[in-house]
Formats: structure tokens, C-alpha cells, sequence
């Protein structure tokens, strides 16, 4: 079985190619195990 | 053993016959009794012995690719998709039949005094790990019922961080990233794309702007050399990409895979409102890794039920897939609703069944970590 999560998430308007510490990141890799409740990514508040 | 002792018995019998029979036709009866009986008595072991042997050479030429699959992979090269005969094959075979039959026959319940071997057998063959088991072993009535076991208290932390989105599940990452620079196409694998709005439904909520906004912006983020995405099937209507609108920037995915001795229950990801449900009746392909190199629009193609809504960063959507022997997906929060039914139809083309929740109000409220479904054998 496969879950596929799709979602809107922060990201600061900044130019193009650029990225700033409020947007949102992956703190995983491809091939990583995961488990249910650990943090797939995340974000700063501004 | 059995087959050594019945070459045994029957060459003794072979040799004891002549001398047993004492009338003419009584030996005449007996010999010829003799011959057929070691015709079956061969039949049976010798069948065995070389499914046997083929099975064993089929098992040591998939090791033997999975081997160097392995060794390209730790070289830093990525599988590319490669269709093969025997994935079309698949497409042939009555696999949502045959995972309905699978279901009902590890429903079967065990015998008490069977169910720890049983059990710590599937664990070991599927590398589960019993110790989180929220029961005793013998408690598990069926295969079934061991598979979509809870946890005990405490065994999946939540973390608490406000400014993080939490993994629904338990598996193994196989790709993530933002939508935006890939025109709203996931990769399956190096080679084939299929379409999230294909994925989500045509319906789907998924906030998208005109393609033609930030065209010169966006050739600029991707890699001309890489078109995979462009390679999506056309076999298919339903799983054209919409070409006038792309994703809205800052959309993301993550597909993780799930695998047999995985605890196979699904928990929410964030705070969120559930807004719809759909429901796609599709087939039961396997999802494994090779299946993602062979099969296209995988996901797409397979029978999957999707929660779309709204969380606090803007638009949020689920798609729980399911796979042979495992299409049978059950909602907490929608008890009453079936996947994996029996079809009329032989190649159905039927739109998705779709449920709004709350239309008056804003959904039905999921908790960060709280369990939402759970894919069931059948």
C-alpha cells in the first residue's frame, strides 16, 4: 500500500531560486523509513 | 524423504511381485497393477519436485536482479521505468477477485494454540516487530485482524512542534518534493510521471493557476534535459494532464511506500478539516519498487479512496492506495463506506464516488495524530 500526501505550505516571497527560513523543508530523504507522528518537514514562523 | 521412500517401497514391490504371484493370472493382474501404481506413485513427487526446482530458479534469477538493482542504486544511478511482459500480464488477471478471496481466508480464525507460531512466522518473514503489538499474541483471531493490530501507548510519539506536518504513516519515503517546478506531476520513477490532479480527482480542490503565468520562470527552475514528465501515458483520457492550469507555488507531496510487516494504520498528518471523500474503484496492482518501474500511472490506475480539505497553511489532500491483497481500505470517520466491492463491469469507467462532509459547515475536524483509516487484507 502507498500514501501520497499533497499539501500547501509556507513559503516566503522571495525571488526566484532563492529560499529564506521561513519556508517549508523536508527533513527526510528519498528511500528514508519513517514512522507515523515523525516530522516529514518543516517551517519557521516569521 | 517421502519421495525417496516411495522410489524405495515401489522397487521393492517391483521386485517382490514376480516372485509373490504364485497363479498365472493373478501375476498377470498384479503386474499390471504394479506398473500403474509406479506411474502414479512417481507422478505426484516428480510434479512437485520440478514446480520445485522452477520456483527456486525463479526466486534465485529475482535475487539475483533485485542484486544488481542494489549494487546501481548504492552506484548513485537511478532506476529508470522499464515496462515488461510480465506487468502487462498482470493487467489480465482478476486481481480484485483475488484479493477479496485473499481477505476472506486470513479472516479464517486460528486456532488459540497456532496463533503465536502463526504470527511471529509473518513477522519474521515481513521483519514486523511484535513488541509494539497492543495485544497478546493469542488475542488475534485472524491473520487479519494481526495485521491491522494497533500499537501499544506511546509507541509512535506525535511531535509536537506546531510548525512541522507529521508522517501519516509508517514506511519508506520514495519521493517528495514541491509540485511547482513539475507542472503538477509527480514521478513515479526516472522516466514516468502520472498527474496529481489524475490522482486527487477531477473535482480535486487542488489550487492551481494558469500554465502561461510564470511560463519564463519556470523553464528556468527545471532541467531541460530532463522530460519525464512529458512521458505520461496517453492510454488513458482520465490520466491526461491538464495542460491550461499548473500548481500554485508552495504545494508539496511525499509518497511513501508501505510494506507488508508495516503497521498498516493511518493517522493524521496535521490539524485539518476534512472537507470530501472520494472514493476510486480501480485495480490492485502490486506498488512494490519493481511494480513502480513497470507499471504505469500506478497510483493512478489503482483502487484508492482520497480526503481532501483544508488545514491551517491552505489546501490538503490523503490519497491512501491500495494493492493486491490489500485493497480494502476503511475509514474511521466513515465507517460505512467499502472499497474493493465486486464489479458488474469488466474495464469500468466510472467516475469516482465522491461525499462531501458538513456541506453546511467546515468539514469533519481530523487530529494531528489520531488514527483516520486502515488498509485491510481483501
Amino acid at each position: 500500500s502507498t500514501v501520497v500526501l499533497i499539501f500547501q505550505a509556507p513559503t516566503a516571497n522571495t525571488p526566484e531560486g532563492s529560499s529564506s527560513s521561513s519556508d517549508y523543508r523536508f527533513c527526510v530523504k528519498q528511500g528514508d523509513r519513517v514512522r507515523v507522528g515523525q516530522a516529514l518537514g518543516r517551517w519557521k514562523e516569521e | 524423504s517421502s519421495f525417496l521412500n516411495n522410489i524405495r517401497s515401489n522397487y521393492s514391490g517391483a521386485r517382490a511381485s514376480p516372485l509373490g504371484g504364485s497363479s498365472g493370472a493373478g501375476a498377470g493382474a498384479g503386474g499390471g497393477g504394479t506398473g500403474d501404481s509406479k506411474g502414479n506413485a512417481f507422478l505426484v513427487p516428480g510434479a512437485t519436485m520440478a514446480t520445485i526446482l522452477m520456483l527456486g530458479a525463479l526466486h534465485a534469477r529475482r535475487l539475483y536482479e533485485d542484486k544488481k538493482i542494489e549494487e546501481k542504486r548504492e552506484k548513485g544511478i537511478e532506476l529508470e521505468f522499464h515496462p515488461d511482459i510480465k506487468a502487462s500480464f498482470l493487467g489480465v488477471l482478476p486481481l480484485r477477485s483475488i484479493s477479496r478471496a485473499w481477505g476472506s481466508f486470513m479472516s479464517l480464525e486460528i486456532p488459540v494454540w497456532m496463533r503465536p507460531y502463526a504470527y511471529k512466522a509473518w513477522a519474521r518473514a515481513f521483519h514486523s516487530n511484535l513488541e509494539e503489538a497492543a495485544l497478546p499474541l493469542e488475542e488475534y483471531t485472524s491473520l487479519q485482524d494481526f495485521f491491522v493490530r494497533s500499537l501499544k501507548e506511546g509507541c509512535r510519539p506525535i511531535d509536537p512542534d506546531p510548525c512541522c506536518l507529521v508522517s501519516p504513516v509508517d514506511g519508506t519515503v520514495l519521493r517528495f518534493g514541491e509540485l511547482k517546478g513539475n507542472r503538477g506531476m509527480i514521478e513515479q520513477v526516472k522516466g514516468h510521471s502520472y498527474s496529481v490532479p489524475a490522482l486527487l480527482g477531477n473535482n480535486s480542490l487542488l489550487p492551481m493557476e494558469p500554465e502561461g503565468k510564470n511560463e519564463s520562470k519556470e523553464e528556468a527552475v527545471g532541467d531541460k534535459s530532463d522530460k519525464s514528465w512529458l512521458r505520461v501515458s496517453l492510454a488513458s483520457p482520465k490520466l491526461r494532464e491538464n495542460v491550461s492550469a499548473s500548481p500554485m507555488k508552495g504545494l508539496y507531496y511525499c509518497v511513501i511506500y508501505l510494506k507488508p510487516g508495516d503497521y498498516h494504520r493511518i493517522h493524521s498528518p496535521a490539524d485539518w478539516n476534512a472537507t470530501v471523500r472520494r472514493h476510486f474503484a480501480g485495480r490492485l496492482f502490486p506498488v512494490n519498487e519493481r511494480a513502480t518501474r513497470t507499471i504505469r500511472n500506478l497510483y493512478v490506475e489503482n483502487e484508492r479512496v482520497v480526503l481532501e480539505g483544508i488545514w491551517k497553511e491552505g489546501f490538503m489532500a490523503l490519497a491512501a492506495v491500495g494493492a493486491t491483497n490489500i485493497g480494502s481500505i476503511e475509514l474511521f470517520i466513515e465507517p460505512e463506506l467499502r472499497t474493493n466491492k465486486p464489479k458488474k463491469k469488466l474495464f469500468p469507467t466510472e467516475p469516482p464516488e465522491e461525499r462531501v462532509y458538513d456541506p453546511e459547515g467546515l468539514g469533519l475536524r481530523l487530529e494531528k495524530g489520531k488514527e483516520v483509516a486502515v488498509f485491510n487484507m481483501g
